[in-house]
């Protein structure tokens, strides 16, 4: 069995690098915690905005 | 003969399985040939469509490996039905423990997190496998901005949905209307025939459902996906909701969900929101056989609608989702749709052959891996068929005056709303 979520985000403007800020992360708009093949639990974080 | 008997030496070589799913394939494979020429002699005929023998909804053609097309022409759901009764067969007490013991070892279930320890009390696999947790053993990320994971399991595929379409693994995709399904039936006149179900059987109820979608369908009134993603609710929000009046009305959690939603940009929920700088996203995650099995809501929503798409039930293995394109667009799912405090949100569980019952806790109608269900739907896609359309593939039911304010049925972060179960 499988789960799919489909859901509206902000994009949001991405945050330079050189400010400290992990690579892709974007200021405002989604950001991903998680990685292809990665178990995960129930109530972890799969990302935020 | 009795030298025979006790000098001959007797050798047991097993069958190959291929060669039992080759005969079942070929045998399955004939069936469909004379369904077909029936079907076709009897169009021929001019003969009327007759409901007590509707036809079995075609078949996809599937594209892939030899093993894909074998599986293709097995009867997977009622394979997957048979699972199911069979894994409801009450245990032997003193097998209980070893039994579940054994499963657990072979498919990594933490016993120690089980609710319920011992195991005495599941009398078969069944109850087993929809085990519940211990209370804290799953804490929710603290974070607010947060999306959790709904259920235990391992990230297939994650994403941006770049012109509608999903990708299933690398380089093959399908599209969200093969997913969530495009046309939505919308109605005026829905009001009063969805309320007019209150407290009839689910069966009577859910042809009743697709009578009305096939109604709405006809009357070519429907609103598309970009439309709902741009707020569009004004004909969603005449159409009437009468499948969960067994659920009890929850204000806390529509307190909570109405103030989530308000945080978004201070519009109320229902204001459509701008749209310029949002864009849409997806999540695939997969659970293996051994995994906690009831799934919760991902963040605090409203869920305004259910499309129950009954398809077939391949398995959704790594394997087969490699090998099969559109995998989770033939499978057997139920979307729910609704809104969150940026927008559109969507919730599907698929079905896979040994776990083939979706089970939503505040939808009591709902039937999957049913044959009821699957009869009634064969029955709208003969009807759609007869009237030369195309059936839209799923039955839509609304929860839209599950709440009373919300337009739905609010859903509280990290809330248990159903699960899956064997067969």
């Amino acid at each position: 069995s499988s789960i799919v979520l489909v859901f509206e985000a902000p994009v949001g403007t991405r945050k330079s690098f050189d400010a400290g800020w992990e690579e892709g992360h974007r200021e405002g708009g989604w950001n991903w915690n998680i990685e292809k093949g990665q178990r995960i639990k129930m109530g972890e974080r799969l990302g935020y905005v | 003969l009795r030298f025979a008997l006790h000098n001959t030496k007797v050798e047991w070589y097993p069958i190959p399985v291929g060669l039992g799913i080759g005969l079942l394939g070929l045998l399955q494979f004939y069936k469909a040939q004379r369904a077909e020429r029936e079907r076709a002699e009897r169009e021929a005929a001019g003969e009327s469509l007759d409901f007590e023998k509707v036809p079995p909804r075609p078949k996809h053609r599937l594209s892939g490996p030899w093993q894909v097309q074998i599986m293709s022409t097995l009867p997977l759901k009622a394979m997957s039905r048979l699972w199911g009764r069979f894994n409801e067969i009450e245990l032997p007490y003193y097998l209980r423990v070893p039994g579940f013991k054994l499963y657990s070892w072979v498919f990594g279930v933490n016993l120690d997190e089980v609710a319920e320890p011992d195991l005495h009390t599941y009398p078969n696999l069944a109850a087993f496998f929809y085990r519940k947790l211990k209370p804290g053993v799953r804490p929710l990320d603290p974070d607010t901005r947060a999306i959790l994971a709904p259920s235990d399991g391992r990230i297939l595929q994650f994403g941006l949905i770049e012109r509608g379409e999903v990708e299933q693994v690398k380089g093959v995709t399908y599209s969200l209307d093969a997913l969530l399904g495009a046309a939505t039936p919308n109605h005026a006149d829905h009001t009063d025939k969805f309320t007019d179900h209150q407290g009839e059987p689910a069966q009577k109820n859910e042809a009743k459902m697709l009578a009305d979608a096939e109604f709405a369908k006809m009357n070519g009134i429907s609103y598309t996906l970009p439309t709902l993603l741009a707020g569009d609710q004004g004909g969603a929000r005449q159409r009437s909701a009468s499948i969960d009046a067994s659920t009890p009305y929850k204000a806390s959690a529509e307190a909570e969900v109405k103030a989530d939603l308000a945080r978004g940009d201070g519009a109320p929920w229902y204001a459509p929101k701008p749209t310029s700088n949002n864009a849409l996203y997806y999540v695939v995650i997969y659970l293996a056989p051994g995994d906690y099995h009831r799934f919760h809501s991902p963040v605090p929503w409203v869920v305004q609608s259910r499309r129950h798409f009954a398809g077939e039930l391949f398995s959704v293995s790594p394997y087969l989702q490699r090998h099969l394109p559109g995998l989770f667009t033939l499978n057997e799912r139920v979307a729910l749709l609704g809104r969150w405090r940026w927008g559109f949100f969507s919730y599907t569980p698929v079905g896979a052959t040994n776990v083939g019952s979706i089970k939503v806790n505040f939808d009591a109608e709902l039937r999957t891996n049913s044959l009821t269900t699957d009869t009634a739907a064969d029955m709208a896609a003969a009807a759609a068929a007869k009237r030369g359309e195309q059936y839209p593939g799923f039955v839509e039911a609304t929860y839209l005056h599950a709440s009373r304010t919300l337009g739905g049925h609010p859903l509280q972060r990290g809330e248990e709303m159903g699960g899956f179960q064997l067969g």
